[in-house]
């Protein structure tokens, strides 16, 4: 039982307190239901008062919708501390039993709040029944009862300055839920320790920003991440790469960035496409010394298309074009890119370079209905 | 799928199965290529090893092994980096097969859309998969049409949940028509103009698909992921072979 999940030894329980031998499980386990994570306990023990075994199904149950939703109603001040008494129960860690919450809670709870249910057709969950909870201060069990400082709103929750509860996507979504609108104040992305999209006004968590994935429109968020020096790039993720060492074939940054996009077709005045390296983010074209049909395929299938369709021979008239040609034996070369297999600084003798046609991927394609005489 | 119907053997031929043992199915997921395939993070939660995973295509009775089936185990999973438990946003995996499927008219990827295509509320796609059909689970192959619906009106079904530019809704507002437990991974798929069907939702959430509130589907966003699913299987191809 040490690294997995206890069997029915255990009674069911889904967790096992790691630093006990194999057979002694404990029936308490570490509360994560998001919406019960401030309580004054830590631990709870399962099934709940509603049946539900582990916390991840009470984390998709109707009530865990259903509580946080009457909350915003304010129809009583401990709704959400009693929801959560039965969500994720207290766990004695001594007896390892459940604690349940007081008959009062219960009752002052229902009493006040069932009403509002009724308002939209919807019921009291019926395993609540307060008759099944201990009375407070009765002689042999104990009970809970919310004390002054506990929360009256779940971390899912944001507390209006009036005290009241509303759901935390509430807030600034621009329609006010509290009814004193403080929901809609300090609304600017400083204000809320957040980090603002220059272009959109976007509020982003500061562990998005230079993270390697664009999310500004402008993909300002990745902007200004890193400094290099003048003969340097800038890999993805922000790592300092020297630029002859970009598209050469091996990948120099961690997230192989400098080996990406390395070779595309770029469309020319007669609307061929030419097959382009960015040798050092330089375009260079391929001389086709040598070029044979087995890397036409290779250099379609590394875009991620189809098979090749056209390969021709263009003369190249543009003196100042940078050229890459094939190493001397690049068919005993073990690299997996076309980039790889090519050099720079060698002359091309047929001052030819290589245009490319890719067919695209066949897909998405459905067999034809069969026809079937009857 | 709740509201759909049993589907005729070979219409979605990308559709497939990612099991493991013993339970079997456990969630769908979709060929996009001859060696790779797309699913939901979140199936892989707890069995993150790719060697307790195996993928099943060219199925449509889970119960009837069928002479178009091809079975391939998992080379690798690539769980997207940015996948949130939590909040289930980022809900993408790309899984490598141990070899190449055969073609068949049984077998056959789906196209992928390009970064910048989008799907405009009200479009009409279709959903498919071996999920719970509110009653029982299906052994058949069950799809259903569903209505693609704007985030705005998808976050007002969820209060507890934030809507994100990764994730389309789906469904009709009355709900008939939804993807249930065991769907997770499998296709949202439109007709493009030409006949071919493009891949743009993998099933990830939703309300608790049997209870009395009803609310849209949720699939992630597979445009969104456009670049990073040709960008992971290049790298995993060209530069890590």
């Amino acid at each position: 039982c040490l690294y997995n999940p206890c069997l029915d030894s255990c009674g069911g329980s889904a967790l096992c307190d790691l630093n006990t031998s194999l057979n002694n499980c404990s029936q308490c386990e570490p509360i994560t239901l998001e919406l019960c994570m401030n309580l004054p306990y830590n631990y709870t023990n399962l099934p709940n008062y509603l049946g539900h075994r582990t916390q991840k199904e009470a984390s998709i149950s109707w009530e865990s919708s259903l509580f946080p939703a009457l909350v915003q109603t304010n129809c009583y001040k401990y709704l959400m501390f009693f929801a959560c008494t039965i969500l994720v129960p207290k766990c004695d860690e001594n007896s390892g039993q459940r604690i349940p919450p007081c008959r009062t809670l219960c009752e002052h709870s229902k009493e006040r709040c069932e009403s509002f249910l009724g308002i939209v057709g919807l019921q009291w969950p019926e395993d609540t029944d307060c008759s099944q909870f201990p009375e407070e201060n009765s002689d042999n069990q104990t009970c809970l009862m919310p004390d002054q400082d506990v929360e009256e709103c779940s971390p899912s929750h944001f507390k209006c300055r009036s005290g009241r509860c509303v759901l935390a996507s509430r807030r600034c979504d621009g329609q006010a839920d509290c009814d004193d609108d403080s929901d809609e104040e300090n609304c600017g992305c400083k204000e809320r320790d957040l980090w603002e999209c220059p272009s959109d006004k976007q509020c982003l968590k500061h562990t998005l920003v230079c993270d390697g994935f664009p999310d500004c429109p402008d993909n300002m968020n990745e902007k200004n991440c890193s400094f290099c020096q003048a003969d340097e790039l800038e890999c993805a993720n922000h790592e300092c790469v020297a630029r002859d060492r970009w598209c050469d074939g091996e990948a120099h940054c961690t997230d192989s960035s400098d080996e990406w996009d390395c070779v595309t077709l770029s469309k020319n005045v007669n609307s061929s496409s030419v097959l382009t390296v960015h040798r050092s983010a330089t375009e260079h074209h391929v001389c086709a010394d040598g070029w044979q049909e087995t890397l036409s395929q290779l250099a379609c299938k590394q875009m991620g298309l189809g098979d090749p369709s056209v390969t021709q021979w263009i003369q190249d008239q543009d003196k100042g074009q940078h050229w890459l040609t094939l190493h001397s034996n690049w068919e005993s070369l073990n690299g997996t890119t076309l980039h790889g297999l090519l050099v720079n600084g060698q002359s091309c003798q047929s001052g030819s370079r290589i245009s490319l046609l890719c067919s695209k991927q066949d897909c998405g394609r459905r067999p034809a209905a069969r026809m079937n005489k009857r | 799928i709740l509201g759909g119907r049993t589907s005729r053997p070979g219409r979605w031929p990308w559709q497939c199965s990612l099991q493991s043992e013993p339970s079997g199915h456990i969630c769908g997921c979709v060929l996009i290529a001859k060696k790779w395939v797309l699913t939901v993070a979140h199936c892989f939660e707890g069995r993150e090893n790719a060697a307790l995973w195996k993928v099943v295509l060219g199925l449509n009775n889970l119960d009837h092994p069928s002479a178009f089936m091809q079975t391939r185990f998992v080379e690798t999973i690539i769980v997207h980096p940015r996948y949130s438990r939590a909040v289930v946003d980022y809900d993408i995996s790309i899984v490598e097969l141990s070899e190449d499927i055969n073609e068949t008219s049984y077998v056959r990827p789906v196209c992928l859309p390009s970064p910048e295509q989008s799907l405009e509320p009200d479009t009409y796609c279709y959903i498919t998969g071996w999920g719970h059909m509110g009653t029982k689970m299906p052994f058949k192959l069950q799809e259903g049409e569903v209505r693609i619906i704007s985030l705005e009106q998808c976050q007002s079904y969820f209060d507890m949940k934030t809507i994100t530019t990764r994730m389309i809704c789906a469904g009709y507002e009355s709900g008939t028509v939804d993807s249930c437990m065991g769907d997770s991974g499998g296709p949202l798929v439109c007709e493009q103009p030409g006949g071919r069907w493009t891949l743009f939702g993998l099933t990830s959430w939703g309300s608790v698909c049997f209870s009395k509130v009803l609310g849209p589907g949720v699939y992630s966003n597979v445009s969104y992921f456009a670049k990073w699913i040709e960008r992971e299987i290049y790298i995993q191809t060209f530069l890590l072979n």
